[in-house]
């Protein structure tokens, strides 16, 4: 594994502790997108199905266990938690998320690398995961305050696939990988989306100032 | 079958 992998899988995970210890310590979802969450739930659980088919190693083992669980908890608690559930901006977050799912599995169907079960969900799940964000950006941008921790998560989350991004072309360049358009041009549309954020982002924290997205 | 290739990713 290269270092941009390692980084990228520690920034995806850094991303989901951020959003639990807000929900933990702060018992607040305020500001963070059930949609978004539920897709996360939807991509994970179509992409790991290969957890009782295939066995990679302990650590690919142990991530995709994390991701599923923690993926699940964090839909419960917003669902289900007598106290986060209340925080949750529901009227805000009315981005319609189904319509995301259907589009993402018949270019599944249509694009994918070997037409078989498991294969076509992987690639699902891959178009999925790119758009994902989608309902937590509009959140965002209807949001007047913007705590630290969501900042962060959504941050950490993005720059996940961006590191992603470098993997790739280290594994093409070093390692003579084949040529794999569907997870690069998924992983750049998915990196491409948070463009704006990142500017916002980054500008606010040179400026030391509250993060907050113009309408 | 080149499943391993890539699907060892996250």
């Amino acid at each position: 594994m290269n270092v941009f992998r390692l980084a990228g899988d520690m920034t995806h995970l850094l991303s989901i502790m951020v959003l639990l210890l807000k929900i933990h310590s702060m018992k607040s979802c305020a500001g963070i997108s059930l949609k978004t969450q539920e897709l996360y739930v939807l991509v994970f659980a179509t992409r790991y199905l290969d957890i009782f088919t295939t066995y990679f190693s302990f650590y690919n083992t142990v991530m995709k266990i994390v991701f599923l669980v923690t993926s699940f908890s964090i839909v419960w608690y917003m669902r289900h938690h007598k106290v986060v559930r209340q925080t949750y901006d529901r009227d805000q977050d009315t981005f319609r998320h189904h319509l995301l799912v259907i589009p993402c599995f018949l270019l599944a169907l249509l694009i994918n690398h070997r037409f078989t079960v498991r294969e076509v969900l992987w690639t699902f799940s891959l178009y999925l995961e790119a758009v994902a964000i989608l309902p937590q950006l509009v959140l965002l941008q209807r949001s007047r305050n913007i705590d630290n921790l969501t900042g962060n998560y959504v941050f950490f989350l993005g720059a996940y696939r961006g590191l992603y991004l470098f993997n790739w072309i280290y594994r093409y360049m070093a390692e003579k990988s084949q040529l794999r358009w569907i997870p690069w041009i998924s992983g750049l549309v998915q990196t491409a989306l948070y463009a704006d954020f990142f500017y916002y982002y980054i500008k606010s924290w040179k400026k030391r100032e509250k993060l907050q997205l113009p309408a | 079958d080149d499943y391993d290739d890539y699907h060892d990713e996250l």
